[in-house]
């Protein structure tokens, strides 16, 4: 099964 | 002051298209720069990010910086008054603008429309994105990439994409079976053919198809696309606007647990 990961786990919130 | 021309207020229209269905609204920044924005679909899987230069505008004046809040429904009726041949003016005089003026004017100069859009004031959300040095960067006819994702999105809802030196491979698993389809370096002069492929490492990276789809919304914007990898990174797909800047998608990759 594929997890779909969101985009805060790689750019950090500024 | 705030004002903005653009000779071909179409490319306005075409961007506006390609984002209605990924972002509800977008805080647009105005600087003497340009203009940017940045905003994040619901799920925060997929960012869309534009830039576009002051000297791509037949005018420019942004007196200091602002901001301007839009929801993208509204802006997108508003835009439907806009012939495909108008030159859109975006323009403010205030320094916390409530509304954002709009005029759109024929190619005669007979036929002027004025429209006042209401602002919203959305918290800006926005995502620090670290210039990447991608390992693996394919150039390809963007209509080309959009029937690839489209015809294997009938096949599953997840596409596989592995580059290696000379090919970048995309490739499904559904109920109904597998496939895969194989692009290999074409130096062709045929835009629809010509296929780039600067692979330092190759990368084995999936997506969910669907935001691919929405993604290539943006397919009128440029006869070309380039695709952006590493390893353990959101994908970026680059729609380069001529003489104006640039529409970027960012996506987050699935990982198999």
């Amino acid at each position: 099964r594929d997890i779909q990961k969101d985009l805060q786990s790689f750019f950090q919130n500024i | 002051m705030f004002e903005a021309k653009l000779q071909q207020g179409v490319i306005f229209k075409k961007i506006v298209d390609a984002i209605k269905d990924l972002v509800k609204s977008v805080n647009i920044d105005a600087s003497t720069s340009g203009l940017s924005m940045q905003a994040m679909d619901s799920a925060h899987v997929a960012l869309v990010s534009l830039k576009l230069n002051e000297n791509g505008f037949k005018d420019y004046r942004c007196d200091r910086p602002i901001t301007l809040g839009l929801s993208i429904e509204n802006l997108s009726k508003i835009l439907k008054c806009a012939g495909n041949d108008d030159t859109i003016t975006l323009q403010t005089d205030e320094e916390e603008p409530s509304s954002l003026k709009f005029f759109f004017e024929n190619q005669q100069a007979s036929k002027i429309s004025e429209f006042s859009l209401n602002l919203m004031s959305l918290d800006s959300e926005s995502l620090g994105i670290p210039d990447t040095d991608y390992s693996s960067v394919i150039q390809m006819s963007s209509a080309e990439f959009s029937r690839i994702c489209k015809e294997l999105s009938s096949i599953s809802e997840t596409v596989e994409i592995e580059t290696s030196k000379e090919s970048v491979k995309f490739s499904v698993q559904g109920d109904i079976g597998a496939g895969s389809i194989t692009v290999k370096n074409n130096q062709s002069d045929k835009d629809v053919d010509r296929v780039d492929l600067q692979i330092d490492q190759p990368v084995k990276l999936t997506f969910a198809l669907r935001y691919l789809n929405m993604f290539n919304k943006a397919v009128s914007l440029s006869s070309t696309v380039s695709l952006n990898m590493s390893e353990e990174n959101p994908l970026m797909v680059e729609y380069k606007i001529d003489d104006l800047g640039s529409l970027r998608f960012y996506l987050a990759p699935k990982i198999s647990d």
